[in-house]
């Protein structure tokens, strides 16, 4: 096995969602306009563990969350 | 490695040995609950520097697109997968995407890979030995000291700093993000950029970019522009040239629900 340092090269996944109901297509619908925002902290806790992550630092806007990660 | 959760979208970027895809059943399962379906994916790297340390699914592209495509509904029938060459052997781009529909955004998004950083560069992201700093307050000391906040001045910057060495920031401005990570050990020095813009972003790239390889000074950069109403790609050689960059490869592919991809390697003339 080659001596190995930390892989810095990354690996990016992006996943588009939206309402069941097409009319809901208006984010406002979708529970005051949050979607997946209102995914509940253990929820992205649980995704992050099938990754080996863990959140350092988080913040948000009126438009996104956005959190770093530690592998 | 950085998280961004919008409503209508969600992206994961990870470095290391990280089995990313492994977050695709679970956040399926979590936005059902929510009355969310998922309607398109897009999955991309660059080449491992360390490939035989990834694990399953990561020990191949095929492997990772077997696993993808069991992960997704039947719904999301329009699906591509594609490797694109460059003429650099270590360096070529992985993109897989699936979709319900085929329906272009009008957002682009450009991933910058970055290896072989100066020396004098790549050592701001080194801690120093007992700083007594915490993770954030290093990281601000190491945006501060490599100028990175002046990339987009109106973003808000969340950055942290690894110990002993390494750093990732994130930035918000409006519905825009944008974000580093950066493994600066010498021998396979790396760091990475990405953003995204809508049609009235595109003319900033040009000084975006320049900014990024100023603070990193490459030897190798990879630019990998996915955009379905904007030809960004084409600012991005006549960014880099004049800073010693010369372009080595173009190549480009359609992809149903992403539009264009382009990917185009960057040498100084140093190689």
């Amino acid at each position: 096995m080659a001596v190995s340092g930390f892989e810095g090269f990354e690996k990016r996944l992006e996943l588009h969602f939206f309402g069941d109901d097409p009319t809901e297509m208006d984010l406002n619908n979708l529970g005051r306009g949050l979607g997946l925002r209102r995914l509940d902290f253990d929820s992205l806790q649980q995704v992050l563990h099938a990754v080996q992550c863990t959140v350092v630092s988080a913040v948000g806007n009126l438009y996104f969350d956005s959190y770093v990660l530690s592998e | 490695s950085s998280l961004f959760v919008y409503p209508d979208k969600i992206i994961i970027k990870t470095c290391g040995t990280t089995q990313l895809l492994k977050s695709v059943r679970p956040l399926i399962h979590h936005a059902r609950h929510l009355g969310l379906s998922l309607s398109s994916v897009r999955y991309t790297r660059g080449n491992y520097i360390f490939p035989e340390s990834q694990p399953f699914p990561h020990t191949s592209f095929k492997d990772e697109v077997v696993y993808l495509e069991d992960s997704l509904p039947n719904s999301l029938r329009f699906r591509k997968a594609s490797v694109m060459p460059s003429k650099i052997p270590t360096h070529s781009w992985h993109v897989f995407t699936a979709s319900t529909e085929i329906d272009l955004g009008d957002v682009f998004t450009i991933e910058i890979c970055m290896t072989e950083l100066d020396k004098v560069s790549a050592g701001k992201f080194f801690r120093r030995p007992s700083d007594g700093k915490n993770g954030d307050s290093a990281g601000k000391e190491m945006t501060e000291a490599t100028a990175i906040g002046n990339i987009n001045p109106s973003a808000l910057i969340c950055d942290y700093a690894f110990d002993p060495c390494g750093y990732s920031m994130n930035g918000i401005d409006g519905d825009r993000y944008s974000t580093i990570h950066v493994t600066p050990e010498d021998g396979y020095s790396y760091a990475s950029f990405e953003t995204v813009g809508s049609r009235h972003g595109g003319d900033d790239i040009a000084r975006v970019l320049k900014k990024v390889a100023q603070i990193f000074r490459p030897a190798t950069m990879s630019v990998s522009t996915t955009s379905a109403g904007r030809d960004v790609w084409g600012r991005v050689a006549s960014a880099l040239e004049p800073l010693g960059l010369k372009r080595r490869s173009c190549a480009a592919d359609e992809f149903p629900s992403a539009g264009t991809v382009v990917y185009q390697t960057f040498t100084t003339r140093r190689k």
